[in-house]
């Protein structure tokens, strides 16, 4: 069985907001390593991989491997029924044809039990190869979100480029033009606002906006947000979170000009 | 423009 106590709701909140526009039915895939999610949205051209460890829980209990299917519009409507200071118990049996969520107030001694029927979905697990990426960006979440966002009032498309230089988003449509630089930068006192550039070779690659827009929902989980990138392979856009956990957005790039 | 590329041919199926 599964029994997973999550101190904050708040985060299982989060996460499921930061994915559900691009995935629909996913397999929470138990085990006892944690909770681990992989899904591809419906064209396949982005990839959602969340890993929360059995160390974000307390008590965290699986004792045989066990497949969640849920519909995430399902979920969102029940976790909509937790405060965000609540206290988040999942619960399954070994072959469930349920998952219950139990709410507890840390303040009051209120308890709220919902459960959710669970899908049988056919997923295909892909392999996503160890990648030595050519350029790997550090920034404030908030930032990219930031870029992202007015980029795609002009653009259905960014262009990033590392150089020496730092890194350049940049973008062309209809009405103009636009570029943000940024440069490697440290804040001795607001560490979550350095932008860290590690690169080994220049990389020039073209994502469309509207799926950055849409992992940048996840702004909220983690102050920074890490932007791997190879020249022709897909970008990984990390969020990290507490406990070794995270969640990651691969994106396909477009490709020829 | 360029076009959209799908991830099928970097993450195979394990």
């Amino acid at each position: 069985m599964l029994e997973a106590r999550l101190e904050q709701a708040n985060l299982f909140k989060k996460v499921v907001d930061a994915i559900k526009d691009l995935v629909q039915d996913c397999n929470f895939d138990c085990n006892d390593s944690g909770i681990a999610l992989q899904a591809m949205d419906n064209s396949h051209v982005a990839l959602v991989s969340m890993m929360l460890r059995s160390e974000s829980f307390a008590p965290f209990r699986c004792d045989r491997n066990i497949a969640l299917g849920i519909n995430l519009t399902s979920l969102t409507k029940v976790l909509k029924c937790a405060q965000s200071d609540d206290i988040l118990t999942l619960k399954a049996e070994d072959a469930p044809d349920v998952v219950e969520l139990v709410f507890e107030s840390a303040e009051s001694d209120r308890i709220s039990e919902y459960s959710i029927k669970l899908m049988d979905i056919d997923q295909e697990h892909l392999g996503i190869p160890e990648t030595d990426y050519g350029a790997t960006i550090s920034m404030p979440a908030a930032e990219f979100q930031r870029i992202c966002r007015d980029l795609i009032a002009l653009s259905e498309s960014v262009s990033i480029e590392c150089s020496k230089e730092g890194v350049k988003f940049a973008c062309q449509g209809d009405i103009g033009s636009g570029a943000v630089t940024l440069r490697q930068h440290t804040n001795v006192d607001k560490p979550e606002m350095n932008v860290e550039i590690n690169m080994s070779e220049p990389v020039s690659l073209t994502f469309s906006l509207k799926y950055l827009v849409n992992f940048c929902k996840a702004s909220g989980l983690s102050n920074q947000v890490r932007l791997c990138l190879s020249n022709e392979v897909p970008l990984l856009v990390e969020y990290s979170l507490a406990n070794n956990s995270h969640l990651r957005f691969y994106l396909a790039p477009k490709i020829g000009d | 423009a360029p076009r959209q590329g799908t991830l099928n041919r970097f993450f195979g199926k394990s």
